[in-house]
């Protein structure tokens, strides 16, 4: 079982886990064509 | 034999349990690390084109900054200059680079949009967008499909290409749907 | 604490005019002309007469723009994300830049130390700021502004400018023991940002490729295990929520680009990597053991009458930069050691070794995993050099007999099933590409199957090897060559044994595994 100090670590995870890095956080900014992810069809070309 | 869970019975347990919980699979058995959207094959370091460790896809070109002198960065001077992102003014070329280009973007999916309403339609199973070839007759109608001569966009050789073709509707996508908080 | 009176007040005043002059069209990017006004600027107020003020001039700033985050975040909270993002930028570049300059053109052009005297005062007001926020802010703590800040310096910190490429590795050396401070077993809810800092493409090249004479290595290496040890209590619970499942997916991309472009960086640290990974992670311990020289081409382990005894590969030791000697303690356990590895008594000794590996009674974790780890390296290398030293090489022959040999057989007869389980993981955390170690320890199972005097020995040791090879691929050379021999080679009696067919499932499972091996 997880101690209780990994319990914590655990809930602050979760915390992050419902605002993820994005991949604009690590680019410089882009202001004509910023990056905008989206789940496309996967019948479209996918890379 | 071992009667706990250091033995072959333990190594059955789990393999078992496993199979009805699937957030025991990634441990016991682990996963296809080929579907991890690497090109493990690749004769080229990986790292360079890396996007993170929750991308599917490597870095597009795009996606790259090079340093360049500080003289190449004009946008603060023209970014007022520029007009707006307006897919409906441009040409069925930049909509197709558009496509092609922001792939997992919803980028592609504007493009997607504008294409179908300049009459273009993507067909789910070939990949590709077509439309008809204005004045041509139709060989053949019913239904659920028909046959006749349309415009492909081959995007190896970038250019249109008619083809005669046997068009089955079901395999046309609809009208692309953006999520109305991308607007 | 207590601020002089007016500090916050210019504070935001000079980080406000520097915010626009950063956006202004005449400056644009390079901003030079208008640094050194601002420069001037921050003079004047008084900002950079003492080493106290630019601190707190530094916190201060940090502190109002995480907080200039915060306000984006919950008031624009139904925004799209591209928008809120966008706005957070705004505000965190110019700060960054501002930054850059400052260590580019702090102290003389060729003096590095002021410098990195001041990004290292930087790195950690950022660092302080952070943890200071994760404990007060908990469940409502954002990464962004943090993440932000760290990667857009550190891209600006690696411009191709005369220099700032004189000091970069001190810049790679203060990035390291920041990210090492805020790890995530310390800033938990950093953890994501964390990975996507210590694998973004820029650092990874630097560290691992740039750099010269492999000087960054080291320091990944500590990243990396830092990273280990946060995932192992939640790994070993086998039961992976989704936050976990996230974390430690990231981790395998980051581990495969890893094991594709840079295998010598895993082949040299991966003693250290085992040591701090749980037993139950077979497939990520599989990915870093499986990695070979790139200048090395590995025999198929399928190629039938494969002699791996002729092998030239195999007289050849693998660097393992871990020191594990120095990790056998206490240091009268590994005087008692020595000795008897030199003299083969007293036998009292071997009765004795349990109790060393033993250290509580608490589920999980009973035994000294890393000593056992350590132990078993040890005595294997030093098995290694006496044969050697005996104008010999290892084999089925050579190996036995011996103080080395008598250790590794009094651990499997004296240790409980846990305990011989966690021995037989150490032996086969060494079967990698063909070299010295990859053969003894092979050649060591083999041996320690063939002599088992119970069969409970032979399932453990067939478990071990099993489990390693369900999971998905990569399976390290050593893993394959080893079970193949057991199951090929009749004088281990391998498919007589009951625990082979002692359920359908696993008859299928050895048939199977069988099949590709053969």
């Amino acid at each position: 079982p997880l101690q209780k100090e990994h319990q914590a670590q655990f809930q602050m995870m979760e915390s992050a886990f419902f605002h993820m890095p994005h991949p604009s956080d690590s680019e410089k900014l882009r202001t004509y064509l910023p990056r905008s992810p989206y789940h496309t069809p996967p019948y479209y070309l996918q890379s | 034999m071992v009667n706990d869970q250091f033995g072959i019975v333990g190594l059955l347990t789990f393999i078992r349990a496993a199979e009805t919980d699937p957030n025991l699979v990634s441990l016991a058995l682990g996963q296809d690390l080929t579907a991890l959207g690497l090109n493990l094959n690749s004769p080229d370091n990986l790292y360079p084109t890396f996007g993170g460790p929750w991308a599917e896809q490597p870095c597009r070109p795009q996606d790259i900054d090079f340093h360049v002198p500080p003289e190449y960065l004009v946008n603060s001077a023209i970014r007022d200059k520029l007009a707006g992102v307006k897919f409906t003014r441009y040409k069925d070329d930049l909509l197709f680079f558009m496509f092609y280009n922001n792939c997992g973007d919803v980028f592609q999916v504007l493009a997607a949009v504008e294409l179908y309403n300049r009459e273009w339609r993507y067909h789910t199973e070939e990949k590709v967008w077509i439309t008809q070839v204005p004045g041509m007759v139709l060989l053949e109608k019913t239904s659920t499909y028909e046959r006749g001569t349309y415009y492909f966009f081959d995007v190896h050789n970038w250019r249109k290409v008619a083809k005669e073709f046997h068009l089955d509707y079901s395999k046309l996508e609809g009208r692309p749907v953006i999520q109305q908080s991308m607007h | 604490y207590e601020d002089p009176p007016g500090l916050m007040e210019k504070t935001d005043f000079l980080l406000r005019d520097w915010i626009g002059i950063y956006h202004s069209q005449p400056s644009g990017r390079d901003s030079t002309k208008a640094f050194s006004m601002f420069v001037h600027q921050m003079n004047v107020h008084g900002i950079l007469k003492t080493d106290d003020l630019i601190t707190r001039f530094f916190r201060l700033s940090t502190q109002l723009c995480v907080e200039a985050v915060y306000r984006n975040v919950t008031e624009g909270s139904a925004s799209n994300q591209t928008v809120l993002r966008t706005k957070c930028y705004h505000t965190l570049d110019p700060f960054v830049r501002l930054i850059a300059l400052l260590v580019k053109h702090s102290g003389d052009a060729s003096n590095a130390t002021t410098k990195i005297h001041l990004l290292n005062k930087v790195l950690g007001i950022v660092a302080g700021c952070l943890l200071q926020d994760h404990e007060q802010r908990a469940g409502d703590f954002q990464q962004l502004p943090y993440h932000r800040i760290f990667i857009m310096l550190f891209l600006e910190l690696c411009s191709p400018e005369p220099v700032l490429e004189t000091i970069n590795y001190q810049v790679l050396t203060a990035y390291c023991h920041t990210l090492h401070i805020l790890r995530p077993s310390k800033a938990a809810g950093f953890c994501y940002a964390w990975l996507e800092l210590i694998s973004h493409r820029v650092f990874i090249g630097r560290m691992l490729a740039i750099t010269p004479q492999q000087k960054g290595w080291s320091m990944y290496a500590q990243l990396l295990i830092d990273l280990f040890k946060y995932l192992a209590p939640f790994l070993r619970n086998a039961e992976l929520a989704k936050p976990v499942t996230m974390l430690y997916k990231g981790t395998l991309r980051v581990l495969l680009v890893l094991l594709h472009d840079f295998p010598e960086f895993l082949c040299d640290y991966h003693y250290g990597f085992c040591d701090v990974i749980p037993p139950n992670c077979i497939q990520m311990r599989n990915l870093i053991l499986s990695a070979f020289p790139r200048n090395m081409r590995l025999p198929d382990p399928f190629t039938p009458n494969l002699k791996v005894d002729v092998l030239q590969e195999i007289t050849y030791s693998p660097r393992v930069i871990t020191n594990f000697a120095t990790l056998i303690t206490p240091l009268q356990f590994k005087k008692d050691l020595d000795s008897y590895l030199k003299q083969r008594a007293p036998v009292t000794f071997l009765s004795e070794l349990r109790s060393n590996l033993q250290v509580s009674n608490e589920p999980g974790m009973r035994y000294n995993i890393p000593l056992m780890n350590a132990l078993v390296m040890y005595v294997g290398t030093q098995a290694i050099g006496y044969i050697r030293n005996k104008s010999l090489t290892p084999n089925m022959s050579t190996i036995a007999h011996s103080a080395h040999m008598d250790i590794f057989q009094n651990l499997t007869v004296d240790l409980d099933t846990e305990g011989r389980y966690l021995f037989l993981n150490a032996v086969a955390n060494q079967l990698r590409y063909p070299n010295s170690h990859t053969h003894y320890f092979s050649c060591t199972l083999l041996y320690l199957f063939a002599e088992a005097n119970t069969e409970a020995i032979q399932e453990q040791i067939t478990r071990v090897l099993l489990e390693r090879l369900i999971v998905n691929r990569p399976h390290p050379w050593g893993l394959l060559i080893t079970f193949i021999e057991l199951i090929k080679n009749p004088s281990y009696k391998f498919w007589n044994h009951e625990f082979v067919h002692c359920a359908p499932e696993i008859e299928k499972l050895f048939e199977s595994v069988a099949r590709s091996c053969m």
